[in-house]
C-alpha cells in the first residue's frame, strides 16, 4: 500500500469521525505567505460569533500564526510536522483527538505554504482552498494544475498590489476555470476586506450542507 | 542508505565533474513566485558578454521560465521533475550529461518554489542562493531555519514593495543574521535594478575563485 493510498484512507477516517459529529473541516492550501493565516484570521472574526471554531496550524517552526488565531480566543492545535513540505491525514488525526468535536462546528486547517504536495494528500476536510497571491506573478495558476484541480475554492489574494504588479486577475481566473469551469474563483484583499465576505459565504454555505 | 545519503552522494559526483571541468553552479532556491526566474533573467543580461551560460530550470508544467532564457540566446535544460517539489542531484546530473562542459563557465540552476525540501537535497553546485521577497510577510526566514542554515547567499527580492506592504528589510536581514552571522545577505529589486550589481558581483566572484 502506498504512501498516498495510506493517508487517502486515513483521511477519508478522518472525514467519517467529522461527519459522525456534524463538523466541518475545510484545508487552507496555498503558496508561501499568499496570505491563509491572514485569511483564516478574517474568517475566525467573521464566523465567531455564529460558529464554534477550531483552527489548525502546519506551521514547524514558529509560533506567530498559532498565536495570532489563539489571542482571537479560538482553540488552536500546531500539528508537529517534521521538515513537513505538506500535512497529512496522520496528523490531522491526531489533532482531531485532542479537540472536543462535539463543541466544534467548523475546524479551519492551515496547510504547509507549498503548490506542489498538498494536492496529493487529503486530509478528510469537506472543502479544501488554494489560495494564491498576485505577487507571485501570473503563471501561479498554469505551472501547478495539481493543486487548482483539487481545489473546491480558489482565493487570488492581495488584489491591492494587482496594479502594481502588472499582473491581471482575470487571467488567473481564467487559468483556473480553463483547468476546471466550475471551480468557484474569489479575488480578495485581505488588507481592505474586498472580497472576504464572498468567500465566507462560500465557506458557510460549505458549512451548513451537512453533507 | 537513505534517500538523502544517496544524493549526497550524486551531488558531490556532479561537483566533482564541475570542478574537474572548471564549471561553476549555483542554484537558485527560494519560495514560489519570489523572483528566481526574473532574477536568473538578469543575471544572464549581465554575464553573458564575459562567461558561458547555461541555466536549468525545474519547472515541471509550464515552459514559461525556460523559453525566457532561451530567448536570450543561452542553451536551457529544462529537467524532468515528476510532481517535484524538490530538485535533486540525479536530475541535475542527467542535465550534466546534456550539457558540455567544455564549453560553459556557468550554469544557472533554478530550483523548484519550495523553502522547505530543497535544502534537504544539494545539487552539487558550488554555492546556494536563496531568493524570498518582501511581499511573503515579515517571517519569512524565521520559519524556515534550514533553507538559510544552507545558503550562501540570501536575495531579499521586490524590495520596491516593502513598504506597502508594511515588512521592514532590515529586520528580514537581521533574522539571517541571526542564524548565520557571517550570511550575505542583498536586497534587490528585479523592477527597479537596486542591488541586482551587488548579486552579480558576489557570484562573479564565485565563479572566479575555482574553489
Ligand atoms: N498587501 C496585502 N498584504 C497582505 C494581504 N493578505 C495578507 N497580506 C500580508 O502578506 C504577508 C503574509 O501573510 P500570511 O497571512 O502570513 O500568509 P501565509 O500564507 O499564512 O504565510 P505562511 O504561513 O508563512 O506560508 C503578511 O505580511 C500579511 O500581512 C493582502 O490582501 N494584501
Ligand atoms: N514588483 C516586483 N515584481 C517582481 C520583482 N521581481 C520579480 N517580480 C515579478 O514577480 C513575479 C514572479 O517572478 P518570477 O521571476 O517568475 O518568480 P519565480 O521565483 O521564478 O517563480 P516560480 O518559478 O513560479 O516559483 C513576476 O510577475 C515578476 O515580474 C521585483 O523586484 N519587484
Ligand atoms: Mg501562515
Ligand atoms: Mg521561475
Ligand atoms: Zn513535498
Ligand atoms: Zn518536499
Amino acid at each position: 500500500q502506498s504512501l498516498l493510498q495510506a493517508n487517502a484512507k486515513l483521511a477519508a477516517e478522518n472525514r467519517a469521525q467529522l461527519d459522525h459529529h456534524g463538523v466541518t473541516a475545510i484545508d487552507f492550501m496555498g503558496a508561501i505567505g499568499s496570505g491563509k493565516t491572514t485569511l483564516i484570521t478574517r474568517l475566525v472574526e467573521k464566523f465567531k460569533d455564529q460558529l464554534n471554531l477550531a483552527v489548525f496550524n502546519g506551521d514547524a517552526t514558529t509560533v506567530d500564526d498559532v498565536n495570532l488565531i489563539a489571542s482571537q480566543g479560538v482553540p488552536t492545535v500546531q500539528l508537529a510536522t517534521v521538515n513537513g513540505c505538506h500535512l497529512d491525514a496522520n496528523l490531522v488525526g491526531k489533532a482531531l483527538l485532542k479537540t472536543d468535536l462535539k463543541k466544534v462546528d467548523l475546524i479551519l486547517i492551515e496547510n504547509i505554504g507549498n503548490l506542489i504536495c498538498p494536492a496529493e494528500f487529503p486530509l478528510g476536510s469537506r472543502a479544501r482552498v488554494v489560495v494564491v497571491s498576485v505577487t507571485e506573478g501570473p503563471y501561479m495558476v498554469k505551472k501547478h494544475p495539481h493543486m487548482f484541480l483539487g481545489a473546491d475554492l480558489v482565493v487570488i489574494n492581495k488584489t491591492d498590489l494587482a496594479e502594481v504588479m502588472g499582473v491581471k486577475v482575470a487571467d488567473l481566473a481564467r487559468d483556473a476555470h480553463t483547468l476546471k469551469p466550475d471551480l468557484k474563483v474569489v479575488p480578495t484583499s485581505c488588507k481592505t476586506g474586498a472580497g472576504l465576505d464572498e468567500v465566507a459565504a462560500a465557506l458557510l454555505a460549505v458549512t451548513k450542507s451537512g453533507v
